[in-house]
């Protein structure tokens, strides 16, 4: 196959493009996507959201957003929501049923993830915070394709079968020479509120840790399971518990 | 776009097929894929489980199978793996080297799930059941044009962002006219080893019966979280604790 010379278009008023990532689904990849952008937020940052899980949108009901969307004055952009001072932007937005389930074949995701970037005004970012759909698959060669990402993030759980497709997404990662900040391990250990007993009910057998060291990544933290970060009415915990301990690993 | 007149051909030797699908990553559907497939075995059924999540092929992890492939004599079919009775086949299987990402563009992905369903020699089998990936695309589109699917069981977690997913999963399926036949509710409460306590850590709002209520679903029952039931060595819990509470379940 003929590789096409991609030249990488910066999005206009984006200074930095982080991808929170992962490889299995279901490990939070969302919540930590939100929970990071509000903490780069609480250090001063303009920061921007994009939703890129086209089959699954998490983010319009993590953050509570409504789907009225508006336009530019000249009609050419598409102007995202704002948030606790954030900028969103979700597939789910544009959808006009949301329970309607997206069954699209690859191409045509691609092309709207290629809307939801271009066509979007996101200037005067300092950092958009990309929430990656699970897999390794058309989104993110196409992402990898349109954008210089600066880095990216890459979030698991310690149960064996999560860390081993954790191991391919950050191999794709590494052969789109995208460079990883980090690893957080999520629903690391449960403290039961009554007796205080830890339960590693995903394993304890540090099998995170062990990739992080074999494919030399910083292991940035981990966090428990905890239905306080189970938040699904739109108060992301660093919003809402921006004291707590887990809000201070961000 | 025409729509292709496609016949939809039989595997020879299966007389059904039922999907195990969701919509939403990480709820567990490779988990009950393989309980389910080893509890109609134990009903005397002779069953087969194709793992169809090219981007985390997890059913080699949960049944412990080597990578070992052989063919049959004239070197046409290729022969599936024998596990605890079950013929079993995965895209993982045919990977050299198991942390390698496959990246690959959708259409690359439904040749490579023609293959393992039209070049495995599956025969002799009462059920096949296949555990399908995340999402609502590609790989969906194309098992439910080229198989005669007999049915699906869906599986939810208690969040308000599963079930979201988890309607449009079932929407999908209704629109390919795939019969459901129910609901399992996964992870749905931890019960404290140390004090006996029932955690609600996903949230115990009821959404997933209601959503079986609106779309007249049926609730088949619902698995707690529990670390016999994270097993990743190999060891599916209908198989080493058939007289559990949750294996009577399946
Ligand atoms: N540490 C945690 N403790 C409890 N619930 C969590 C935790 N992390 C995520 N969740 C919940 O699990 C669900 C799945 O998380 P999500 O961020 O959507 O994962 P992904 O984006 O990887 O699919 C959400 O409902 C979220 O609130
Ligand atoms: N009820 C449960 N309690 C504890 N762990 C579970 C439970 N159900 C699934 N798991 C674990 O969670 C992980 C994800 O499950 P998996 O079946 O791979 O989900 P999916 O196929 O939906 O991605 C696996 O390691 C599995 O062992
Ligand atoms: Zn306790």
């Amino acid at each position: 196959q003929r590789k096409k010379r991609i030249v990488k278009k910066p999005i206009p008023g984006v200074k930095h493009i982080l991808c929170v990532t992962s490889g299995k689904g279901g490990v939070g990849k969302s919540t930590v996507a939100v929970n990071l952008a509000l903490a780069f937020q609480a250090c001063g940052k303009k920061v921007g959201i994009l939703d890129a899980d086209i089959n699954g949108p998490s983010i319009p009901k993590l953050l509570a957003l409504d789907n009225e969307l508006h336009l530019n004055e000249n009609e050419t952009m598409i102007i995202p929501k704002e948030k606790y001072g954030l900028k969103c932007m979700s597939m789910g937005l544009l959808l006009d049923d949301e329970n309607a389930a997206v069954v699209w074949r690859g191409v045509l995701i691609c092309d709207t993830i290629k809307e939801l970037i271009r066509k979007v005004n996101w200037s005067g970012l300092d950092i958009l915070v990309v929430d990656c759909p699970p897999g390794t698959g058309d989104v993110h060669i196409t992402l990898s394709q349109e954008l210089p990402v600066s880095g990216s993030v890459v979030v698991s759980t310690p149960q064996d079968v999560a860390v081993a497709d954790v191991r391919k997404g950050t191999s794709m990662l590494k052969e789109m020479k995208i460079p990883i900040f980090g690893l957080i391990q999520n629903m690391s250990y449960f403290e039961c509120p009554d007796c205080g007993k830890k339960n590693y009910i995903f394993g304890n057998n540090d099998s995170v840790k062990r990739m992080c060291k074999d494919m030399s990544l910083d292991f940035l933290g981990e966090l428990p399971l905890n239905s306080t970060i189970n938040d699904d009415n739109g108060k992301p915990f660093v919003y809402s518990q921006p004291d707590s301990s887990y809000s201070k690993i961000f």
